[in-house]
């Protein structure tokens, strides 16, 4: 019903005819949404892809049911500090974190399924003053932490009883890393984004920080998404979320950036700027899947990105019950997940 | 990207970088 009440042509050349709305989750409690993500759940011997939505105090699973509804299977309740992250774990069942704190993560949490006791289950696996995290294959965490002047960045094995007691650390950057990436086509390889706007290389396997590449001054605040290895060069998507309007292309909104990891020199190679009538400076948060971007604007407008043409291909403006207020990709096919504030997370079809 | 944008390209960098960096 909402879909059809949006207005059919957005902008020349852009209709919302591309997002269709598949299914909508609501939830009665009222609370407010903070993030939304999905994991896959097996139980029983079915293996499904189920919907993770997070408020302040506690975290909800929705399996999928007949005739595109959806049912809560359970809810995690946590404790004084509010989630601010659901951090996914890629290829990973029966597994997801969280990252809780006030105005920066201080703890995260695994939150699981025992399908050996049929039960849920939540444990501690780190506190401290953490700056960026992010889920990688094979059941591990990645995160970097500030303790005065001192960066850690560690990883750490997840199980089905909670972290693994030994950890492996990173060889820390002077620079805060603000962001993490997992490099496709290259299993050792992590790349991170700093505070002063660099690129970091690690060897995962021995800890090394392998090279440290500068994107740019004319483009700040820069957060990697994705990362691949081609032809010898690494190839990383980029986002500045504090992209502008502009007709110079001066501040895109997301860039695709070849860097040469021997010379550490770089090359843009497709940039994508804000959709046209997006005024001013816009803050953006959303993520990335394959060569497609998704993200919410200031207005509350939704906006997808094809990242190969450079170009804004659906654009999801505020539907009845208000703006926006978070936008992921599912992992499997072209599925858009896209929350409003209240807690309704809708479906959609790319 | 042609390679005089970009220095000398190696198809083998990660080994490379990780034989000359500090352990």
């Amino acid at each position: 019903d909402v879909a059809e009440q949006l207005p059919p042509v957005l902008h020349d050349g852009l209709t919302e005819e591309s997002l269709q709305l598949v299914s909508e989750l609501k939830d009665s409690s009222g609370s407010c949404a903070v993030d939304v993500s999905t994991m896959w759940w097996e139980a029983a011997g079915c293996r499904e892809l189920c919907v993770v939505t997070a408020c302040e105090s506690s975290v909800s699973l929705w399996k999928p049911l007949a005739s595109d509804r959806w049912g809560k299977v359970h809810t995690w309740q946590l404790g004084q500090i509010p989630v601010i992250q659901i951090v996914p774990l890629p290829d990973t069942c029966n597994l997801v974190c969280i990252a809780l704190g006030e105005l920066e993560i201080g703890e995260i949490r695994l939150l699981l399924y025992s399908s050996e006791s049929d039960s849920f289950k939540q444990s501690l696996v780190k506190t401290g003053t953490i700056k960026a995290v992010l889920g990688l294959k094979d059941r591990r965490l990645v995160s970097s932490s500030r303790s005065g002047q001192e960066q850690q960045v560690e990883i750490v094995s997840l199980l089905e009883t909670g972290r693994s007691k030994d950890g492996q650390t990173l060889m820390p950057p002077e620079e805060t890393v603000l962001a993490f990436a997992e490099v496709e086509g290259m299993r050792d390889a992590l790349v991170g984004t700093t505070a002063l706007n660099s690129i970091v290389i690690w060897n995962l396997k021995t800890g090394q920080l392998l090279k440290k590449m500068h994107v740019g001054y004319s483009y700040p605040a820069s957060i990697c998404h994705r990362a691949y290895s081609d032809s010898g060069l690494l190839f990383v998507v980029l986002s500045h979320p504090h992209a502008k309007e502009s007709e110079s292309c001066g501040n895109p909104a997301f860039r695709v950036v070849a860097f040469n990891p021997k010379t550490a020199r770089s090359r843009g190679v497709v940039s994508s700027s804000l959709p046209p009538g997006h005024t001013g400076r816009q803050y953006l948060e959303g993520d990335v899947k394959d060569t497609l971007a998704a993200a919410v604007l200031t207005s509350g407008t939704i906006a997808v990105w094809d990242l190969l043409l450079g170009q804004c291909t659906a654009l999801l403006p505020p539907g009845l019950a208000g703006s926006w207020a978070l936008t992921r990709w599912a992992p499997t096919s072209a599925c858009l997940l896209a929350g409003q504030q209240d807690g309704t997370v809708c479906l959609y079809r790319y | 990207c042609s390679e005089s944008d970009l220095g000398p390209i190696s198809f083998n960098w990660f080994d490379e970088l990780s034989a000359e960096a500090p352990p």
